[in-house]
């Protein structure tokens, strides 16, 4: 599972 | 959200402020590499598509949008209303050598095999090297006006701060790293070491920023 790359950063 | 991811955001905000004020106040965009501008915008762009499918924050979302819009307008007062004041000749990098790799790198190298996954690693790739263009000209003129240097002190600032940011978020979010953002930031990092070097040691000592010859 990948989820934890969320992108959540600028 | 942590104090360094918080500062890195602020600091990258301030660095665009810095170039808006130097731009407007000195009515030019000598000394500014238009090939930077454009690689941000284009980073930019493919980076936050994901405004239309993913909500993270107020935050988030209007980060994004500035970035877009504030890059876009400096593009245009670059293209268009301080044209004159833009000299292309000595604006020379060749940004098919970064487009080409990062694009290549992003194919080998995304979390999902899917369109806005594969935009967002070239968008990562990309940013790493954007400022190779502006540096390339610093080293041309070997000189820079001291708002130019605060601009890019401003904008080093931001990825240094996102190191400690990752070590923070590794520490306190069970171990989680992201290999390819945490990668090309310590690329992006060690590129405005030599710049840092020259900042620190003369532009904040109050002399001129001058590369010996």
């Amino acid at each position: 599972d990948d989820s934890g790359h969320g992108h959540d950063e600028l | 959200m942590n104090i360094f991811r918080l500062l890195g955001d602020l600091s990258h905000l301030a660095s665009i402020l810095i170039l808006l004020h130097k731009i407007q106040t000195t009515r030019s965009c000598r000394g500014i590499s238009f090939k930077t501008q454009a690689l941000y915008v284009t980073v930019f762009v493919t980076r936050y598509l994901d405004i239309f499918t993913d909500w993270v924050s107020l935050y988030n979302f209007t980060m994004k949008i500035f970035f877009i819009a504030s890059t876009c307008y400096i593009l245009y007062l670059m293209k268009m209303k301080y044209r004159p004041t833009h000299d292309p000749s000595i604006d020379t990098f060749r940004v098919e050598y970064l487009l080409g790799p990062c694009a290549l790198l992003a194919l080998l190298f995304h979390y999902r095999f899917t369109v806005l996954e594969v935009l967002w690693s070239f968008s990562i790739f990309l940013e790493s090297v954007a400022i190779l263009p502006q540096l390339f000209m610093l080293q041309r003129t070997g000189e820079a006006e001291t708002i130019t240097t605060h601009y890019l002190a401003a904008l080093g600032a931001y990825r240094a701060l996102y190191i400690p940011n990752w070590i923070y978020r590794y520490f306190t979010e069970s171990g989680q790293i992201d290999p390819i953002a945490v990668t090309a930031g310590l690329v992006q990092t060690a590129l405005y070491l030599d710049f840092f070097y020259v900042y620190f040691t003369k532009v904040l000592q109050g002399q001129k920023f001058e590369l010996p010859a």
